[in-house]
């Protein structure tokens, strides 16, 4: 995938991270000390259907079907995310307890185009 | 609109201003991970664990995992040890650390509680520690009580009973799968351990501990899937 630089339009990942301590749940958050709420953003016109981040042989699969579905007016395609993992946490719950665990898909790691 | 017109990307919209944008992504980004945790808000902490009892507890859990690994035998209330993780099925490990309750010369109550978040997850494994502070020779009986309270929540009965020979100090653990199991499905959210010795000694437990030789319960649990409807 491509991480998001300077002014391109095009289909990318954004880099945004959530510092617990600024925000105030250093407290009940024992570890890590943030959050790395990357996002997708960006446009998927026609010729960038199905990259980055997939198999190229992903993208020439689908340009083939748009020439031969004749989808010339097909509209541009989303910027998703493509590669993501868990984010682990280590936090206080509301009775004190200290509790452990890992939610799924949280961190976005690539992005692309569908 | 920003002060030069920046059009967003993807939408054609005005782009938000970059302050705006931040506290956006903060307020999301809280959202998402109160939700996942199951939690209407931010937990406000009255009483943080000492590190030193959190440290010791760590400790003495990858202590009893390695063993388990060593010699992984079937617990004593037959319930089979959590061996593999669910494939993308949220696991949680929750320590609880005890809470004093009332004592007597001979007995001591101690209280773990376990919050709501609990009642939709599945209990694999639960495992009491206790800390014998003995002083003196020879063998002190004791006998460990698990109370939980009855339906209708007026009184306790006794859910299970265990009696010890304590020999010397240290670390003893106990499994409480089973009781931690049935408060959790009843939907109550505490646990209460008797100890009771004896003579008139005082309790083994109680002599010269405090700070990272306080009891604590380690549970393993893991959200429950929806039930798979069987196609006939």
């Amino acid at each position: 995938g491509i991480d998001c630089s300077g002014d391109s339009h095009m289909c990318c990942r954004k880099e945004f991270f959530v510092d617990f301590k600024e925000i105030g749940w250093e407290d009940w958050i024992i570890q890590p000390e943030g959050y790395h709420m990357n996002y997708c953003a960006g446009l998927c016109p026609l010729h960038m259907a199905g990259i980055p981040g997939l198999a190229a042989s992903f993208h020439t699969a689908v340009l083939n079907l748009i020439k031969a579905n004749n989808a010339d007016a097909a509209v541009d395609s989303c910027c998703v995310p493509t590669q993501r993992r868990p984010l682990s946490l280590l936090y206080y719950d509301r009775d004190s307890n200290i509790v452990k665990t890992d939610i799924p898909d949280m961190i976005v790691d690539a992005c692309g185009c569908t | 609109a920003a002060p030069k017109e920046v059009w967003c990307p993807a939408c054609g919209l005005a782009a938000l201003t970059p302050t705006t944008q931040r506290d956006i992504l903060i307020a999301l980004a809280k959202q998402s991970i109160l939700s996942k945790l199951h939690l209407p808000d931010r937990p406000n902490i009255t009483q943080p664990t000492s590190r030193g009892a959190l440290l010791t507890a760590l400790r003495r859990m990858r202590a009893l995992r390695v063993d388990s690994a060593i010699s992984p035998g079937v617990p004593h209330d037959g319930s089979t040890p959590h061996l593999h993780p669910g494939m993308g099925v949220q696991e949680y490990e929750i320590l609880s650390f005890a809470e004093s309750g009332s004592s007597t010369s001979r007995s001591v109550r101690l209280h773990f509680r376990f919050t709501r978040e609990l009642a939709g997850t599945e209990i694999l494994q639960a495992t009491l520690y206790l800390f014998w502070a003995v002083s003196g020779p020879g063998t002190h009986p004791v006998t460990v009580r698990l109370l939980q309270p009855d339906p209708a929540g007026l009184n306790m009965t006794v859910a299970s009973e265990t009696r010890l020979e304590v020999q010397r100090a240290g670390w003893a653990t106990l499994d409480v799968g089973r009781s931690v199991q049935s408060l959790v499905g009843q939907g109550s959210q505490r646990l209460t351990v008797e100890l009771e010795v004896a003579e008139d000694s005082g309790s083994p437990l109680l002599a010269g501990h405090r700070g990272s030789h306080w009891p604590f319960v380690a549970a393993q649990a893991r959200a429950r899937t929806p039930h798979r409807v069987q196609r006939r």
